[in-house]
């Protein structure tokens, strides 16, 4: 599906750099269905922002493949390739949610369901509302729901783009066990029978273990180590 | 510390009615340490907004014990007492933080510890700050900050302040595992050693079982059982 090499990206505060992705180097083939661990601050969700197109790497490639024979380092797109990558290609999940607070839970699936270009983008949504737990609660605007609530509308607006990849940014931080273990069986079964290729940034070793036999631990910026599922 | 009785508290969307808080009866004395779990959506942060005075139940008690022999209802407090009940007497780590973005993060600790009418409220900011790993970023703004950064100057936040009751809501869904025992380690020891009053609404059922020998379900805005940890 892609790879990444040697992925560059710092933040400045006056003269100070703080390097963010001290070069990272990553290969995921399409249908992988990998967790990244990591301590806070160690770069995890600014990595998810440059897959996912929405921040922009400093040096490094970020080859990937497009379907069709056709490969592109992202980092080479043009503005109108990006636009399309960000909403037909990938389905991101906010470590803040992102939810648009004017629209209805409904309306925060809807646009990006049209913008997807996926065929009965209304109904969809509906189902993937519903699907989580949320149907009736099309209409509540974000701040009329919980904080679980607002997370399963994030979920859903990712997913129901049907995108190639799905990067999911601590995706159940909010969800109780067992709203937890039904988003990751979504999400296994995505990888397992569509081919959707699955990041999933968590702080839970135990679904980590549970869910995935590879995981990706970075600290400090960088890989440490590539590794198998954790015997116990 | 404080004894609620048959609390509730509904929301209206329309002629629609959701009832948030269906008749919650709760008895904390001082010095607990309790965790509260439940579904999302069950009203575990209604439950906290209205013990902190952030929110008002529209029926029940709420009998605080506020030291020096006296007990008072926070639902007939004046505007002041309320005023003054939050900022001194409680802390709470909100779900989503709700920190200032206009101020640093060491701004917003000072602010809170200025109300609380602590002695050396700058010091205590820095050294809270500094002992949850935020010692190089006091004065990054809150958006120049990763997720877990965040949820810590949160929790300082609360703490600066010396509160007598201290509400906790998902104060960890965004540490490592590493980062979140040392939360509930520092939480642990102002109940035991400092007879603070602690109630942390958390999804983690290990850390639950870990910390606390007393749990309180929450669903459907009611209680379900109080009971002891769970044997395994
Ligand atoms: N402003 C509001 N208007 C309408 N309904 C609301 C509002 N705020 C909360 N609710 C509803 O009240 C119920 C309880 O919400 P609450 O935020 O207390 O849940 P919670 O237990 O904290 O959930 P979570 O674990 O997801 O954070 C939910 O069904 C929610 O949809
Ligand atoms: N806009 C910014 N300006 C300055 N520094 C930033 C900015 N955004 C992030 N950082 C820093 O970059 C580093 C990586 O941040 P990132 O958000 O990727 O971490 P993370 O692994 O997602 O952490 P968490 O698990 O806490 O969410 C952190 O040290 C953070 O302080
Ligand atoms: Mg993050
Ligand atoms: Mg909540």
């Amino acid at each position: 599906q892609f790879v990444a090499r040697d992925v560059k990206k710092s933040y400045w505060t006056g003269d100070i750099e703080i390097k963010a992705l001290d070069g990272i180097s990553l290969k995921v083939a399409k249908g992988d269905f990998k967790m990244i661990l990591g301590p806070s601050g160690s770069g995890k969700t600014t990595l998810m922002n440059i897959l996912g197109g929405l921040d922009s790497a400093d040096s490094g490639e970020i080859i990937i493949n497009l379907g069709n024979g056709k490969f592109k380092d992202i980092r080479k797109f043009t503005k109108n390739e990006l636009t399309n990558y960000r909403r037909m290609y990938i389905g991101i999940i906010f470590q803040f949610y992102n939810l648009i607070p004017i629209l209805t839970a409904l309306e925060n699936i809807e646009l990006a369901a049209r913008f997807s270009g996926i065929s009965n983008p209304k109904r969809k949504s509906k189902e993937y509302l519903s699907e989580l737990g949320l149907g009736d609660k099309f209409n509540r605007y974000p701040n009329q729901l919980s904080g679980g609530e607002q997370q399963r509308i994030a979920i859903a607006r990712a997913l129901v783009k049907d995108p190639a990849l799905i990067l999911a940014d601590e995706p159940t931080g909010n969800l109780d066990s067992v709203k937890t273990n039904e988003i990751y069986k979504i999400l296994k079964k995505l990888s397992e029978d569509y081919n959707k290729t699955i990041l999933i940034v968590t702080h839970d070793e135990d679904m980590a273990n549970k869910y995935a036999k590879e995981h990706i631990h970075i600290k400090d910026g960088r890989l440490i180590r590539n590794q198998e599922k954790i015997e116990r």
